[in-house]
């Protein structure tokens, strides 16, 4: 931040900071044209980023502002460390929804192409949910688009319920890893939860040891 | 097969074999994986009761015995690389060898100068040497400056004196320290001709070779049951006034002459690389153990069935409940997307690997700080992720035969082992700030 700050070209995945640098100049928010089209990922990918940039700006200032009340560089550090925590948060949520939308540009049947799409897309919208106030704070979605993400991600719940086991047998995972009852690639859960069971050590005998040791001489007693 | 599940396979829109293709990076990694699968399974040495029927001593049991049995079978296949080990390794939790094969043998890879690798290597690979790597102790983790271990250099007998000087400075945590390990690579504070040059790491013997006795000053044991990691030995391990020739200091890099003039490494960054490496696995390990979980949620949903949706018909799938899918299926999307990241990690270290023998470090800071955030970043949300899907199973997904509990008493040690998650936040932020 501080480099681009200083007019530094960057390089690498954090070169957005130069970008948005521009782009964050202070303008006021209703001026400013809110980027984000729920049904374009590239749009998204550039809604995280500007959230990123913005959130680093926001840790820089807090450090900023503690320097100027002559504390030390590492007190300052601190006294911003939850600032500092989302700013990471939001870089990193940035990198995984470019990383998402940049593996569908490599895939190319068309049917694995067009769910994955739709389980991309869904990802970045339930990101930008559950961190709506960064979004809206940032001007970067408004108010009326927040309920338009709302209804696009129950959208895409209802398109991605036919694949959904699909989706999960394409992990591959062989019964004999998963080890799990209730995951069992046949569905025959409860045949085998019933089997499971008895095979537990406390059924080795019909009627535990506890019951003669405990239970029938405090019946004795009562 | 159950109906409701064959329907849910006949309505998909798309070719699973395809992705899976996608998500193991070729059919040709799809058909070796599936191999070495097949080769674990159908070995009747592999198989044990149900590891949730046995005790913790018996479970660790269970697992000396596969690991041992999985380093033969490597050898007997003539499987090294290190991706299809880890594919054969994927039928095990975790097991008391882990970090010999995963820490030890590559520490002496990385650390160790050609002399050393002849005394130690051939030994550590035939395990007679069975090693681990103390690092963290039980007042120090992620910081690393702040550990206390000392290695005090003695040049008239040309000895390293190891000393566990205050009870915080007990090494605690390494798996296979406590009953399996006979070597342990430890992480102490070098101090020569009365000068501290900081963190060096040293081979120490820990048990004869022949009793397994533990040797003179050497007090090691497990730490006791945790929340998961049944199968390991994690354990503690002081050291009062142990003695080592001078040539078990790693020396690839830095060095001490016979006099204790000590040499300093040409790079600091050099320890970066491994980290990279480690944090990159973790990031794929949250896709995995995600999508474990999912898969387990959504087939159990796609058979379980409960409740009403419109009155007097059939209760319908739980995953017909906008609220189940509202649940699972943004995981499952993140499942995905953490896959795709441990994907690019994998092959920007193998890049950067390639730079840095050729002594290009550029990148090097850039990848440290976002490998640090991304294993803070998924961990965080797949161990919240996996106890969404263990309780989108409702009442059974508290039962052990879920797996469930497994996998989340497993996984949720990565936000904390190789750096605290948010200690990995604040050094992205580091880099973050600084650019």
């Amino acid at each position: 931040y501080r480099q681009a700050s200083a007019g530094h070209q960057l390089s690498g995945i954090v070169s957005y900071l130069n970008e948005s640098e521009r782009r964050l100049q202070p303008q006021s928010v209703s001026s400013r044209p809110t980027v984000v089209n729920v049904n374009d990922l590239a749009s998204l990918v550039d809604a995280y980023k500007l959230r990123a940039a913005k959130l680093v700006e926001m840790a820089a200032k807090s450090i900023q502002q503690e320097l100027q009340k002559r504390v030390s560089q590492e007190d300052a550090w601190n006294n911003s460390a939850i600032d500092l925590v989302r700013a990471s948060d939001a870089h990193c949520h940035y990198v995984v929804v470019k990383l998402f939308a940049a593996k569908l540009g490599e895939i190319g049947d068309t049917g694995v192409h067009s769910v994955l799409s739709t389980l991309a897309l869904l990802y970045a919208l339930q990101g930008i949910q559950q961190h709506s106030g960064d979004f809206l704070q940032t001007g970067l979605l408004s108010v009326p688009q927040l309920s338009q993400v709302s209804q696009r991600l129950k959208d895409l719940l209802a398109q991605l319920r036919p694949n959904a086991v699909g989706l999960v047998d394409a992990f591959d995972y062989r019964d004999e890893m998963l080890n799990s009852v209730l995951g069992r690639y046949d569905g025959n859960v409860y045949e085998h939860m019933f089997e499971w069971a008895r095979r537990s050590p406390l059924n080795k005998t019909e009627v535990h040891e506890s019951y003669h040791k405990y239970l029938k001489p405090l019946q004795a007693k009562l | 097969m159950n109906p409701d599940i064959t329907r849910e396979r006949e309505n998909a829109t798309f070719d699973v074999e395809k992705l899976t293709h996608i998500l193991d990076g070729g059919i040709e990694k799809t058909k070796r994986r599936r191999e070495i699968e097949s080769l674990v399974i159908s070995d009747p040495d592999f198989q044990s009761e149900d590891l949730n029927f046995l005790s913790r001593s018996e479970r660790y049991d269970a697992a000396v015995k596969k690991s041992a049995h999985m380093i033969l079978k490597l050898r007997e296949y003539g499987i090294s690389d290190p991706e299809e080990i880890y594919y054969y390794s994927l039928h095990m939790i975790n097991t008391p060898l882990d970090l010999h094969l995963g820490m030890f043998l590559p520490t002496l890879l990385n650390q160790a100068s050609p002399e050393q690798m002849e005394t130690f290597f051939i030994p550590a690979w035939n395990l007679e040497i069975i090693g681990t790597y103390a690092q963290t102790e039980m007042g120090h983790g992620t910081h690393l400056r702040g550990l206390e271990t000392t290695a005090t250099y003695d040049p008239a007998t040309q000895e390293f004196v190891m000393n566990s000087p205050t009870i915080t400075s007990i090494k605690w945590w390494p798996g296979g320290l406590g009953k399996t390990s006979n070597h342990a690579i430890v992480l102490a504070q070098l101090h020569t001709q009365g000068k501290c040059h900081g963190l060096q790491a040293f081979i120490v013997p820990l048990r004869s070779m022949n009793t397994h006795i533990p040797l003179p000053g050497v007090v090691v044991g497990d730490i006791g049951p945790k929340f998961g990691f049944d199968e390991v030995d994690n354990g503690y391990l002081k050291l009062e006034n142990v003695r080592i020739p001078r040539d078990h200091m790693l020396m690839k890099y830095a060095k001490v002459e016979a006099d204790g003039t000590y040499v300093k490494p040409p790079s600091a960054k050099l320890t970066y690389g491994t980290m990279v490496f480690i944090r990159s696995m973790i990031v794929g390990e949250a896709g995995h153990a995600l999508a474990k979980s999912c898969t387990i949620a959504i087939r159990y949903s796609s058979v379980r069935h409960q409740s009403e949706i419109r009155p007097g018909e059939p209760e319908p799938q739980i995953m017909d409940y906008q609220t189940q899918q509202y649940k699972l299926f943004p995981l499952l999307a993140t499942a995905y997307a953490y896959k795709f990241v441990g994907q690019y990690m994998n092959q920007v270290y193998h890049r950067i690997t390639g730079d840095i023998s050729q002594g290009d470090f550029s990148e090097l800071p850039e990848l440290h700080a976002l490998s640090a955030g991304l294993k803070a970043f998924t961990t965080w949300t797949a161990s919240a992720g996996i106890e969404v899907c263990r309780m989108a199973c409702g009442g059974h997904g508290y039962s052990r035969c879920s797996a469930l509990p497994d996998i989340y008493v497993n996984f949720v040690p990565t936000c904390t082992y190789e750096g605290e998650n948010t200690v990995m936040m604040l050094q992205t932020a580091r880099f973050l700030i600084k650019s």
